[in-house]
């Protein structure tokens, strides 16, 4: 059958949702390691600010919080 | 409640208004009345007083548009990002855009309410950050709420009265 794509999907969304309002920023040479967490980083601030389980991590829920109809601010100062 | 940087505010509390363009989802007196309300709302608990001109530069400029609008941040289509405001300064500081992609409605639950909309957008254009409390209307999603009986939550109260103080004349 078909290879499913939704989570190619899914991270691309959820690093387009962190960029756009948790200030997460591109890689500028570091190791990938720092890149990994800087996503986690952003991740549990997120979680933190919506009152989730922190866990740095991606889960159904906090995914299902980022896809709710919200307003374009950033969480976060810029 | 949060605020932008060291309390950015107006430095008036004469502002005024201007709505550059229609959303064809609603009729024009629908707008005029969602967004005269949402700013009212605002108004009905600070000295903050809100004129609206219909032409040249307003504090807050609001409009409707889609996709690239003329800014730095293009909206998403449907659903997703609903609309952006700008803190208060000098040129687009203030102005409130709301996504065209949207369908907004003046009462009915069936697409986004833009007096809802609107009232959470005007408390960027007056210099309100996003609050982490589920019950503001300064919480960064969108929820339903009843327009004809909507009350601005104490979050949202004691954020903006901490910018630009009470309502002395109530």
């Amino acid at each position: 059958g078909p290879i499913s794509r939704q989570p190619e999907e899914d991270d691309a969304f959820v690093e387009s949702y962190l960029k756009k309002f948790y200030n997460l920023t591109e890689q500028t040479g570091t190791a990938s390691h720092g890149r990994f967490s800087q996503l986690s980083l952003k991740i549990a601030e997120m979680q933190k600010f919506f009152g989730l389980t922190v866990t740095g991590t991606m889960d159904s829920e906090t995914l299902n919080v980022m896809k709710k109809p919200r307003c374009g601010v950033p969480d976060v100062a810029q | 409640y949060s605020t932008f940087g060291e309390g950015l505010k107006w430095k008036t509390n004469e502002l005024t208004y201007r709505i550059e363009n229609y959303t064809p989802d609603m009729t024009a007196a629908e707008v005029d009345d969602s967004i005269e309300k949402a700013l009212q709302v605002w108004a009905r608990v600070t000295p903050l007083r809100f004129t609206r001109i219909y032409s040249g530069t307003a504090d807050i400029m609001i409009s409707f548009g889609a996709g690239s609008h003329g800014d730095f941040y293009p909206f998403d289509g449907p659903d997703g990002t609903l609309a952006h405001a700008f803190a208060p300064s000098a040129g687009i500081g203030g102005d409130a855009h709301f996504d065209e992609d949207e369908n907004f409605t003046f009462r009915s639950t069936n697409g986004y309410v833009l007096f809802l909309v609107a009232a959470h957008e005007f408390g960027h254009s007056l210099g309100l950050s996003h609050s982490s409390d589920p019950g503001a209307l300064m919480y960064p999603m969108y929820s339903y709420r009843d327009p004809n009986s909507f009350v601005l939550p104490k979050d949202d109260v004691n954020g903006i009265q901490s910018l630009y103080g009470s309502n002395t004349n109530v």
